[in-house]
């Protein structure tokens, strides 16, 4: 037979596994019953097949969520790997959906799955995306809201990834704060 | 220990192999 490349036979192995959730609004259903883990993958050519299968997020129906995060590690505060973290958040405007969200996501999950932030990846648990009529959000999870270098720099290298302006900043909130929050949402640590 | 990266260009590239 045809002789293959042995780099075509092999998956290429990714340095974590990571798991992707779906959350849907069913406000007559408890919230964690909301929340769906679709299937977790470790490998180059397993994120392919996923996400070429699923629905992308730009189409999503309102109210709707996905997040990436590493195995074991639950989409919400309360896991123990996300409650003394925070989360880098990029507010979108509503006609961004149709230009930049869906870049703006895959371009997050290829940083995840290729371990982007170099010495810091190991701060990072997640990211999620959230579809909402006032404005889409999309955020970076990271899990140790107490270490500045490394927020900092992982916030740098998200808007380089994105190709946010330098202008336009984005702000980091701690977890604690926003579930604690008075106002409509927490005051930043930190900004970029 | 060693680290697996990908770079993005490779990802993409990675996206149509059968």
């Amino acid at each position: 037979g045809a002789m293959m490349a042995p780099d075509s036979l092999i998956k290429h192995p990714l340095q974590n596994r990571w798991a992707l959730w779906f959350f849907k609004n069913d406000r007559n259903k408890e919230w964690t019953a909301n929340l769906k883990l679709i299937t977790a993958f470790d490998t180059v050519e397993d994120f392919w097949a996923l996400y070429n299968h699923v629905q992308k997020a730009s189409k999503l129906p309102s109210g709707c969520d996905y997040s990436l995060f590493k195995d074991g590690v639950q989409p919400m505060w309360e896991d123990e790997r996300n409650k003394d973290g925070g989360r880098w958040l990029i507010n979108l405007n509503k006609n961004q959906r149709m230009t930049d969200l869906d870049n703006f996501w895959l371009e997050t999950l290829l940083c995840l799955i290729g371990e982007s932030f170099e010495e810091y990846s190991e701060d990072i648990c997640g990211a999620v995306v959230n579809i909402r009529n006032k404005g889409d959000k999309l955020s970076l999870w990271t899990k140790e809201a107490g270490r500045p270098d490394a927020i900092l720099k992982i916030g740098r290298k998200l808007k380089e990834r994105l190709s946010i302006p330098a202008k336009i900043q984005i702000g980091f909130q701690s977890h604690r704060d926003t579930m604690t929050k008075t106002g409509s949402t927490a005051k930043d640590r930190f900004r970029v | 220990g060693t680290k697996i990266f990908y770079d993005r260009h490779f990802l993409l590239k990675c996206r149509n192999s059968p």
